[in-house]
């Protein structure tokens, strides 16, 4: 039942964006956080076969199934989260990055990882200060259970603030920006841990730049609709 | 023959300082390919990684973690850009089948580069935060291929004033990279701004279809006793004549003790 098959025809150096038939689950494994329950995982296996020529790519991916949702609270003002549908009381760590020189290492992201699985964390904030954290990261965050609330790369103390105002208009080139977001995401949005992408660190971004981020980064209205049994 | 596939390349790695060779990316990749030695300005080099991890590896400079050792590396503000402008080099073997093709692929460079491979240059555009993936199909040689990098710093590193601060002069937030680089209360300034292949490097193995950045979503009804994965893929077709695809998607789930279910 969760082995699904679509033929497909490419033109000559075509470049094409194929949506699958949604596959249907019942009662599937969920993904939960920290705390809240088992993190499982299901591996996704894309293949694709071209005829005459046999198996031509393949990508595999962790996958959970779970549901992120996140709303300002008009009472307090706070962000309140829920995980497929269950209210999570978050505790969470900030994180800045691994190391200063970028020596990076899945030992280190495991070890440091875990650290606050075991200190019973259920969310890693990564400042915008820092890094978009790797795909090494996010995985292990997958498999302890943190939630991750990601920054773009804007930060309060160097853009548009200060006397006199540092960057005001935030960084030069708002399309490389943009560009580097829209990468960004395409290379993180696949994994369980990913709650939030955040704007900056303690400063919202020129209104050009967040407004298209809160365009792109909008929950598509084709995942919105109810599907009749 | 190669597999399909990913091989990442993380080692053998070469650098050396721009101003300190001579030669061109063409030059290095085609005639006058660098080597070790005494009298050789290259040495081994860490990818990923930062040109400070690289000079830090090899003694170069002392680990800028320890005590003040810091304050004993030249910052790039004092330096030039140039200073901290390296070579990165490296020889691999990829030998493809026909119909299959190769792609060489960077998962984030800091902040610039030019690449040359046996002598063909593509320019790497700006950007800490962003993949470059070049096809590399038509320059690959049978035997040995020559790769060269040479990585430029951000454009605005800036300057650490006397008194420091959150990130320096804030020059470097009219880049996209990382800001803490011109130091913060809880680090000193990073005194090549990171500068680097500081992500994976790879070569990608395909036949004339590739699969680029799948998008797997999940919905749910009926408290989450109806769940459906909706998958979305961009597929190209790098050959001459239309692909004839058959697109399989096969989802198993990791019981206990390695037990798969399909």
């Amino acid at each position: 039942e969760h082995v699904h098959t679509e033929n497909v025809i490419i033109p000559a150096k075509g470049h094409i964006q194929h949506t699958f038939n949604q596959l249907f689950f019942y009662k599937p494994e969920l993904w939960w956080p920290n705390g809240m329950g088992k993190q499982n995982l299901y591996n996704i296996l894309i293949t694709v076969v071209v005829k005459e020529f046999g198996e031509s790519d393949s990508w595999m991916q962790p996958f959970g199934f779970r549901k992120i949702e996140s709303d300002i609270d008009s009472v307090t003002g706070g962000r309140l989260f829920k995980i497929n549908g269950e209210p999570i009381f978050i505790r969470g760590g900030n994180w800045i990055l691994s190391d200063g020189l970028l020596r990076l290492s899945k030992e280190r992201y495991r070890t440091d990882i875990k650290f606050h699985a075991d200190m019973n964390m259920n969310m890693i904030r990564c400042w915008g200060g820092g890094l978009a954290e790797r795909p090494d990261f996010y995985h292990f965050c997958d498999i302890y259970g943190l939630l991750v609330w990601q920054e773009f790369w804007i930060t309060g103390d160097v853009d548009g603030r200060g006397v006199p105002v540092s960057n005001p208009n935030g960084p030069l080139d708002h399309d490389l920006f943009m560009l580097c977001a829209r990468d960004t995401v395409k290379l993180l949005r696949n994994h369980p841990s990913l709650a939030l992408w955040v704007g900056g660190n303690e400063q919202v971004p020129p209104k050009d730049i967040n407004e298209a981020l809160q365009q792109d980064l909008r929950l598509h209205p084709y995942f919105i609709t109810q599907f009749l049994s | 023959m190669t597999e399909i596939g990913k091989t990442v390349l993380d080692s053998g790695w070469l650098a050396a300082r721009s101003t300190e060779v001579n030669d061109d990316g063409v030059k290095l990749t085609t005639t006058n390919p660098p080597t070790l030695g005494p009298q050789s300005r290259w040495m081994e080099a860490v990818v990923p990684g930062t040109v400070l991890g690289t000079l830090v590896k090899n003694k170069s400079i002392p680990d800028p973690f320890y005590g003040l050792e810091n304050e004993a590396i030249i910052d790039i503000a004092d330096s030039g850009r140039d200073y901290y402008t390296f070579w990165f080099y490296k020889t691999f073997q990829c030998k493809r089948l026909l119909n299959q093709y190769v792609h060489l692929n960077f998962r984030a460079i800091n902040y610039s580069a030019e690449v040359y491979l046996n002598g063909h240059k593509t320019v790497l555009p700006k950007g800490m935060f962003r993949r470059h993936t070049l096809d590399v199909t038509d320059i690959l040689h049978p035997e040995k291929n020559l790769l060269a990098v040479i990585v430029h710093p951000p454009d605005h590193p800036g300057t650490i004033p006397a008194e420091g601060g959150q990130g320096g002069d804030h020059e470097i937030g009219k880049d996209v990279a990382a800001q803490y680089v011109e130091g913060w209360d809880w680090i000193c300034p990073i005194r090549d701004r990171n500068t680097g292949i500081w992500d994976e490097v790879s070569l990608t193995v395909t036949g004339p279809v590739r699969i680029i950045d799948p998008h797997l979503v999940s919905t749910f009804f009926d408290n989450y006793k109806r769940a459906y994965l909706h998958v979305t893929a961009e597929l190209e077709n790098k050959s001459s004549w239309n692909a004839d695809c058959s697109v399989n998607i096969q989802v198993t789930a990791e019981l206990e003790d390695g037990v798969c279910l399909v």
